[in-house]
């Protein structure tokens, strides 16, 4: 039973609130490697980018994508302790307001690593979509492994059509497979991301109110 | 008058020879940094949107894609009112380029852009 041992066993034990700040701090002291590199979107859009461009920008023939435009979404975690014992569950919620009216959906995928190496055995993951008034929950499987070993879950259908898209909220949970050695600092993965394929019907240039504040030269 | 032009046709051909001047499609590589987008632009890291630059010879060659209308205006310039001014050097086909951005909530953004680089040039 990987869980912290039970406060009873502990000596003299400080009031519980101290304790469990005392175990906070130890964790954030033993360094919680986050998952791999936090550029991890910006790695899978460079890619994304080679395969569609050339070094001058040019997109490529045949375009790859079948669009003009991707945005990737972070996601927001909210919640407390993604941790317990084994078991890794952080509830995601991906904000999809503001999406310009020119841009229209074609397609959405939630980008993630199934399954990531540990110093001692794996870290097993999954998607979980999270209940709403409008959709039941569910375990989403992938659609598609694409490149060094990520996965793409079709979530399209739970992206409500044209504007005024409000957000996608999903749990990811994972279980750290194999012996678990003395106190491993826990791997936390970084988070999936969400792709939206869209078709800009404008071909002009981003207009200045997107390009964040600067001062014109 | 068109013996005027037979009889200037020299002049015309010299000028037909290619004058440095003459209208023509040229380079100018840029850096994101120089137009001040280099805070949200990520990649390409090159960018040559080339520009067209040059007198438009006042016989317009075919392969100028002019329109009549160029060609009416040139011999109105110089056959009946130098203040029309003379057809303008301009981008006639153009190619896009694709951008990947960062966005102002972190979000990352590959977007093709239409006619971000000059292909050839006409006078217009």
């Amino acid at each position: 039973n990987q869980s912290l041992p039970p406060p009873s066993s502990l000596p003299a034990v400080p009031p519980l609130p101290l304790l469990q700040a005392l175990q906070a701090r130890a964790a954030s002291s033993r360094g919680w490697r986050a998952g791999p590199a936090s550029g991890q979107p910006l790695r899978y859009m460079l890619n994304l980018y080679r395969r569609a461009a050339d070094r001058e920008g040019r997109p490529r023939r045949g375009r790859s994508l079948g669009t003009n435009t991707v945005r990737l979404v972070r996601a927001r975690s909210h919640g407390g302790q993604p941790w317990a014992g084994r078991w890794y569950v952080q509830p995601l919620t991906y904000r999809l307001e503001g999406q310009p009216a020119a841009e229209h959906l074609l397609r959405a995928a939630v980008v993630y690593l199934p399954s990531l190496p540990l110093a001692h055995g794996r870290l097993l993951c999954a998607l979980e979509l999270v209940a709403t008034s409008e959709t039941p929950g569910a375990l989403l499987s992938p659609a598609a492994r694409t490149r060094r070993s990520w996965a793409e879950v079709d979530v399209t259908p739970y992206l409500l059509p044209g504007r005024g898209m409000g957000s996608l909220v999903l749990r990811h949970v994972c279980v750290r497979a194999g012996r678990a050695v003395g106190h491993d600092a826990p791997v936390a993965p970084s988070h999936p991301f969400l792709l939206l394929y869209l078709n800009d019907t404008q071909a002009g240039l981003a207009p200045p109110a997107a390009e964040p504040h600067r001062h014109r030269r | 008058d068109t013996g005027m032009l037979a009889h200037d046709l020299p002049g015309y051909l010299r000028e037909q020879g290619g004058e440095k001047s003459d209208c023509s499609l040229r380079p100018f590589p840029v850096s994101f940094a120089q137009l001040g987008w280099d805070h949200w632009i990520i990649a390409p890291h090159r960018y040559n949107p080339r520009y067209c630059k040059g007198a438009c010879p006042r016989l317009l060659r075919y392969d100028y894609h002019a329109p009549n209308h160029a060609v009416v205006q040139s011999f109105v310039h110089q056959l009946v009112d130098a203040n029309v001014p003379r057809p303008s050097c301009v981008p006639y086909r153009y190619s896009p380029i694709s951008v990947l951005m960062i966005e102002r909530d972190g979000g990352i953004l590959y977007k093709e852009y239409e006619n971000m680089i000059a292909e050839s040039c006409t006078c217009r």
